[in-house]
């Protein structure tokens, strides 16, 4: 029996909408730890993981190890149905073929279920190796979305270049160029409004501007992201999802064939 | 000229 009840269904809507135009459909791992979720894009250009820990749930029970195979779409389709205030509770059966969302209202006035038929998926997991980054950047997600937004409109790539001065995000494409050069701010206080820079040597790598704007559908799970590059490793775009676990992006660079 | 690299030429099934 797997059971888990969330006190924020918008949170898993969040995470839904974070992922859905990456995968089609996806294995959500469910374990003792909690929800575990690896899977790569069509492309295989882009990896996508998640980690919604045990205790982040209200409720939590897993007696045996489960794999539910899900159509992210239809997936979606069902958490549209839940209020913004509701709380969902996941419940499978061992070896079932379907999973059932119950969404409660908060002083339990309205109280819907729908159940959704589960997909035998064949995917492989992937071994990703320990990295040394050789920097490490945290800024708030909102700048980062637009940043992405903004360079989009000029080319199809987006280079980041980090030295200890700070990072600076360029294009380039036919009507001309774009930088962004954030520096690192000193408003410790209020970290999740900052600029933070960790740099061991400085590293500049480039990205595909589609990937980059579908990861940044993450952000409004998290008000900090972190980038994390290191040469020729694909980039780690990282938000926390507080209280629950983290959502991680990873992305081959483009590479000088 | 810059190729987009596959996820699967840095992480290998585990």
């Amino acid at each position: 029996m797997f059971e888990a009840r969330l006190a924020s269904s918008a949170t898993f809507k969040k995470v839904l909408d974070a992922i859905k135009d990456l995968l089609n459909e996806a294995s959500f791992d469910c374990s003792d730890a909690g929800i575990q979720l690896q899977a790569m894009d069509n492309s295989h250009v882009s990896l996508v993981s998640l980690n919604l820990k045990s205790d982040g749930f209200e409720k939590y029970r897993c007696d045996r190890n489960l794999t539910m195979g899900m159509n992210l779409a239809s997936l979606s389709k069902v958490f549209r149905c839940s209020g913004s205030d509701d709380t969902v509770t996941i419940k499978a059966q061992d070896d079932a073929d379907t999973v059932t969302f119950m969404f409660e209202a908060k002083k339990q006035e309205k109280i819907s279920d729908y159940e959704m038929k589960l997909m035998n998926l064949d995917q492989e997991h992937l071994g990703i190796p320990e990295t040394e980054f050789s920097c490490i950047i945290k800024l708030p997600s909102g700048e980062f979305a637009r940043i992405v937004r903004d360079l989009s409109q000029f080319g199809e790539s987006i280079v980041i270049s980090c030295t200890k001065e700070g990072v600076k995000f360029s294009t380039q494409g036919d009507i001309g160029t774009g930088n962004v050069k954030l520096a690192q701010t000193n408003n410790f206080d209020k970290e999740d409004q900052s600029v933070i820079i960790d740099m061991q040597e400085p590293v500049s790598l480039t990205f595909s501007c589609e990937y980059l704007n579908s990861f940044t559908k993450a952000t409004p799970l998290s008000n900090q992201v972190t980038l994390s590059l290191c040469d020729n490793v694909p980039l780690v775009v990282e938000y926390q999802i507080p209280d629950l676990g983290h959502l991680k992006y990873y992305l081959a660079p483009k590479i000088e064939e | 000229k810059l190729s987009q690299k596959s996820i699967t030429s840095f992480f290998k099934p585990s």
